[in-house]
């Protein structure tokens, strides 16, 4: 049975895709069998890893909305996962057209597994299986919660970062209640930290002090080159191995996985 | 009639929040009468601007969610609109509850226009209204971009910022179409432009090739005091007047408004 990850914060821009592209790849690197699921409709886990989304016929749309009758969902994903160029690591791709689930979704039973009932032989699979989700608490982000038995929650060091964490934490006890009672924090992941600022060290301290216990001691560095590389369609830990941002992402790879 | 603007982008954390509140307010210190719509359940403008969320006992849900039965939703403005710290700006504030406003409206007629009708009287009473919006591109935005005549497109000087750019503007085609034939772009303003890296170069030249005569000749530097000023309540042209990012938002301000 995969370990499984989703990566969630509805505060937009905080580190969601570069943790769980990069993470993924230290993983597979690391001789794991890895899948990501791309659950944001901006797509950006799935071109970050070069995967061009124009040339794409399917992608995690057609999991989600495929309704059972002519083919169950699970049988559609083996035409839906595609390769990267990074060996042991797979991606369930999001196009444009992820941006219609929702609307499609809402009269649908169970709607919020969806997910969960496609990735149903992948649970089997693979090793690894990391879910990149949007900046929102909607349908697909419950779908992720509702597929997944871990979170990480990339928190930006900013203050508007800190305001939406007891929504975020609302939202998880709902699910836990009613959809996942086996989900819980796997852990809180502090980013985009810029040592020259003294609010970076405030909200660390304003995260360390409100969730004790929880927050990696791994911090993610401010680095332009985790910046740079998504636009040579690779993960940073291939594109720059020896950059600050490339080996605190295999801190936190050890931190999360090997001490787990 | 109110100059009307939306603050709008579906990648997160570009500086949406940011540019609003910095904007809004040079105009409010310039003289005009600025009223500030949060239509982010994030709530990020409405805190930015030092009000308390928590104390709130209605707000852009309530304006949104009138059945136009017992009251009109333009009556209930007066109600919802808050005075801020700053002279003549004044801010319609979103709370958590605005989570809920998409699915309660996703059956109601005409559900697209309902932010207009709301602020029917204010179109009249303010100067300038600016929206900030979520990341996303869902019925809230939909919303926005109907009740504006101009969207301020900010854009990060990084690579997933540029990708979802062709998204927004189906958006804004399909808007102008159906919802609002007088909408149309007032620019682009680049932001968190570092200097120090050729990603921000990269990025600045292919934003002004995509948009010829659109970009603003403002850019908005990467500055940890724009990033501070949240935490004490109010917009960075008050904490620090003299430091880069507020005098890019003078610029900007001047060039969006005094040249118009
Ligand atoms: N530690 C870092 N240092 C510097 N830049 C970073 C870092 N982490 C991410 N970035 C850059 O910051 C921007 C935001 O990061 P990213 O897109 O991963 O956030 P996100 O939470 O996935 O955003 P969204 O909410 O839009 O999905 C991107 O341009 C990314 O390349
Ligand atoms: N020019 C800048 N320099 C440094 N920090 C900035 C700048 N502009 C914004 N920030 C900070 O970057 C973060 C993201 O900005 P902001 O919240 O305004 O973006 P947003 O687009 O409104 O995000 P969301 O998509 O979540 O609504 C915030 O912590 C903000 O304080
Ligand atoms: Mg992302
Ligand atoms: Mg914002």
């Amino acid at each position: 049975m995969a370990a499984t990850y989703a990566v969630v914060n509805q505060k937009g821009g905080v580190g969601k895709t570069t943790t769980a592209v990069n993470v993924a790849a230290c993983a597979a690197m690391s001789g794991q069998k890895v899948l990501l699921v791309d659950a944001d409709p901006q797509g950006n886990a799935t071109s970050g890893l070069g995967i061009d989304r124009g040339a794409l016929d399917q992608c995690i749309y057609d999991l989600l909305t495929a309704d059972g009758v002519s083919m169950e969902p699970f049988e559609l994903f083996p035409e839906v996962v595609v390769p990267t160029s990074i060996d042991n690591l797979a991606v369930v791709p999001a196009t444009i057209n992820l941006a219609g689930a929702s609307v499609v979704l809402v009269n649908a039973i169970a709607r919020e597994t969806k997910l969960r009932q496609a990735l149903q032989e992948a649970y089997e699979r693979y090793d690894l299986i990391i879910i990149d989700t949007a900046p929102s608490l909607g349908l697909l982000t419950m779908n992720s919660l509702t597929a997944v038995q871990e979170i990480l929650i990339p928190i930006q060091c900013e203050y508007y970062a800190l305001e939406g964490l007891s929504q975020l934490l609302e939202v998880i006890h709902l699910v836990q209640a009613q959809l996942n009672p086996s989900l819980r924090i796997g852990g809180v992941v502090l980013t985009m930290y810029d040592a020259r600022t003294n609010l970076a060290e405030d909200v660390e301290e304003e995260v360390r002090n409100n969730f004790p216990g929880r927050v990696f001691e791994t911090v993610i560095p401010r680095n332009v080159r985790l910046a740079e590389a998504p636009s040579y369609g690779v993960p940073a830990v291939v594109y720059d191995k020896l950059c600050a941002g490339s080996r605190a992402y295999w801190r936190l790879y050890q931190e999360v996985f090997e001490d787990a």
